[in-house]
């Protein structure tokens, strides 16, 4: 399985059309401090699921839609859509190539969708299950949340042996 | 399962004792359970002692010694069952010199097998990339990036000021 | 008493407008009081809006912006009333090349009534000091101080390195 | 007050007898991952009077006597010394010149001494009410603790203002 690329538009700072390619192997993000470079590792997260505004710095789940700036109104939504290549058949879909879209509107209303067509979250969910990318997986790790691995309790730290198990 | 879950135990404590002793050049380490009569409750310590220090608790170690240790026992898993795609959010910001060059050197094996984001404000790991986005705010609170194939013999430095105007 | 405390917060909320801007060349803050009606248990909200951004929740802002914020609030309390001595461990590590600039500058003219221990591994950082301190630790387990005085045309990231062997 | 100089020995990292003097201005204290730079920062806490072993990273309060190395053994007592210059008396004593020192041994026991004469632990701490180097204070930042000053509750930010007022 290998992420292809990333579109944004309206999602926090990425108020504009965004497109980012994934090839493989290493690509680094640099930039100055605030220019969104968490915002991109957030919508990732964002799009394969995450539901938690805490875990997205956020409070209210509305909080992803870009919110204005000295020159620029509110924006209505927010959309992020993921394209995969999934040849090697590691998710659990039959698709060779999956896309997964989500937005969410100011009204607070949520749509998901799997290769245009709609779905529920869990749908989105599933394609992750058991891959290391799901929830509470080791593969991500937030700005200033590494330490959080060694401080958490003994018992927190089982989680993370039942999601490689 | 019971026989899953100590597999996994025994799995990742001997990819931990590997990779702690690559990224801090020596060192022992041990994973120990703590209920291991129950292991649907049992948490798991964490027990390092760094080349030519007394093991003591994880909370006396050093900032860069704590990320280091982290990121070796994340690996640990990634080891034990790889993920296709793994986002570090500046994980190397308390490093120092010496470290992140070994930490660069673990990222570039993994990535032959597995995708990376990096997010990062050090060139050295800019310099493990072959690809980099710029994350730019020309217009203030709205992102824009840019992309960048490096060549060989590019200055990370010099591209990271580059972002900056 | 009421008027001491009041007489402190318009105080420290002066020099953090000014600071705050300083900092991230422009911008504006305010600071509110959650109860002014019982100042034996207000607490004390932070608003800020970096140049061109739209105020938002402090969870929002960057990881940098927000370690800039909070160095604005603190150098606040010391420029209302000042302290002989002020020790900083790495409070620039989130920080970028501009930022540290700008951090450095504000250190630098506070110097002159406040003494400054900066533990740091930065170099822009380490350019302010006239004076360093190198700890080394040649005996494992055993920390080493080395005292050198800065010459004005001295390389900082030649010292650091000097430091690990 | 100017800090004049701070002697260690049997401090945690800090085996061997070691003294750093202090002039006005910047020092910047430098080296490499786990070297020791933190462990200056933490004695300096604990000859001022930190007695919540939590704050200088450790469970016990003996946990800052040199425990040993691969090749030294552990030590029966950690002390350090702190030489203040109070010329322009503007700590909470007649001294012109202030010799605070502070020793704890394996059994638990405590000294405290000012100018080589046996006091208690208030009378250290009470030198400082005031100056903003108090208990509370905004003049010490740990490492990774800036961000605690944004995330704290409104009600938590009071103590800043009441320092200051
Ligand atoms: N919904 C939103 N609308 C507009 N701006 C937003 C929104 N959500 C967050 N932001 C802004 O995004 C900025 C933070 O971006 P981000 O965390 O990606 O920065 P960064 O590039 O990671 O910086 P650093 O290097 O400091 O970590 C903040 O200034 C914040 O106010
Ligand atoms: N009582 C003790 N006896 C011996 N070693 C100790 C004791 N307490 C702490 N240490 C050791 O001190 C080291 C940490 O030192 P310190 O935190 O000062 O590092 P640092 O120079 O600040 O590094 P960094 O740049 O990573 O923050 C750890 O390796 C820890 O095990
Ligand atoms: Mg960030
Ligand atoms: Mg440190």
């Amino acid at each position: 399985m290998q992420i292809k690329k990333l579109q944004l538009v309206g999602f926090k700072t990425f108020a504009d059309k965004t497109e980012i390619d994934f090839s493989e192997g290493i690509t680094a993000v640099v930039g100055p401090n605030g220019s969104g470079k968490s915002n991109i590792a957030d919508a990732l997260l964002w799009v394969m699921g995450e539901q938690n505004p805490r875990l997205l710095r956020g409070n209210d789940s509305r909080d992803v839609i870009f919110a204005g700036s000295d020159k620029r109104k509110p924006m209505g939504m927010s959309e992020v859509r993921l394209t995969l290549d999934n040849s090697d058949q590691t998710l659990a879909t039959d698709f060779k190539e999956i896309t997964i879209t989500r937005r969410i509107y100011r009204s607070g209303d949520s749509q998901y969708l799997i290769n245009g067509g709609a779905c529920r979250m869990k749908d989105i969910v599933d394609i992750f299950l058991d891959t290391g990318m799901g929830k509470g997986a080791y593969s991500f790790v937030s700005q200033n949340e590494i330490d959080a691995v060694l401080s958490s309790k003994a018992e927190d730290r089982r989680e993370l042996f039942e999601e490689a198990a | 399962t019971r026989d899953a879950f100590m597999q996994t135990f025994y799995g990742v404590s001997d990819h931990f004792s590997r990779i702690f002793q690559r990224l801090f050049n020596g060192g022992s380490t041990k994973l120990v359970l703590t209920n291991p009569d129950d292991l649907l409750e049992t948490g798991i310590d964490v027990i390092v002692q760094p080349p030519g220090k007394k093991a003591q608790s994880l909370s006396l170690l050093s900032g860069g010694e704590r990320a280091l240790t982290a990121t070796a026992l994340l690996f640990s898993f990634l080891a034990y069952k790889p993920s296709p795609f793994v986002l570090m959010d500046e994980v190397d910001a308390p490093l120092d010199g010496a470290n992140v060059e070994r930490f660069v050197q673990l990222i570039k094996e993994y990535s032959d097998n597995t995708q990376f984001l990096v997010i990062t404000h050090n060139p050295a790991t800019m310099e493990a990339a072959p690809r980099w986005y710029g994350v730019t705010m020309h217009d203030p609170g709205i992102s824009k990036v840019l992309a960048y194939t490096v060549p060989s013999e590019s200055i990370p430095s010099e591209i990271d000021e580059a972002i900056q105007l």
